[in-house]
């Protein structure tokens, strides 16, 4: 099961049942009462149920971190967050880390252009981390590709239409439409 | 920020592996 479960990456879970009695929690002398309560209750209540997590082996534990530190260098933050899912506690809580940074980066790319100042500390975390590693000898040709995707997609603006920005430039200037528009105001108008 | 938590997952994972390696 455990080989199994380690080609899987699906973490190893054992159930046992134990008689409340040969746990101790019980007096060794229970009183009448005690007594009959116990035997009016089913069987199955009698038993408790516990869960045993198999610890994962070390070769598993640093193959999954090992894939875990080329899937943040490669900016790969899903797999990265799928991987660490796998492992122990401490791994889990660097899975949320890792969804923290997907969020956010998904958010600053999702954000309308209006909207991207709201994201700018991550637009320029992401851009001055690509640079980092850019700087790296081993960093494979399609990782490179894959980043350069990323800074583009962080800096994308989508272009404004003809149509609308014809409509801005023909727009009617304000108070156009009045009868008074373009004549010399009163002394009195302006004061008002 | 954005950055300061991708290094800081970086460090934690490249030191549990090094911790592993030893």
């Amino acid at each position: 099961a455990k080989s199994w479960c380690a080609m899987q990456a699906a973490p190893l879970f054992l159930v046992s049942f134990v008689d409340e009695e040969s746990s101790g929690n019980r007096s060794s002398w229970p009183d009448r009462k005690e007594n009959q309560r116990q035997q009016e209750q089913p069987r199955a209540s009698q038993h408790e149920i516990q869960l045993h997590r198999f610890a994962m082996g070390r070769e598993s534990e640093k193959a999954l971190l090992e894939t875990a530190s080329s899937c943040l260098d490669n900016f790969e933050l899903l797999s990265a967050m799928r991987v660490l899912a796998a492992g122990d506690a401490d791994m889990r809580s660097l899975s949320e880390d890792c969804e923290c940074l997907r969020n956010g980066y998904l958010r600053a790319y999702n954000a309308k252009n209006t909207e991207k100042d709201l994201h700018i500390e991550t637009i320029l975390g992401v851009l001055e981390m690509v640079k980092e590693l850019w700087s790296s000898q081993s960093l494979g040709a399609d990782t490179r590709v894959r980043l350069a995707v990323m800074v583009g997609e962080m800096l994308k603006h989508s272009p404004v239409s003809k149509k609308k920005v014809d409509a801005i430039l023909n727009r009617p200037l304000l108070g156009s439409q009045s009868q008074r528009f373009g004549k010399r105001a009163s002394h009195k108008c302006l004061s008002s | 920020s954005w950055k300061s938590t991708y290094q800081k997952t970086r460090r934690k994972i490249r030191n549990k592996l090094s911790a592993l390696s030893s």
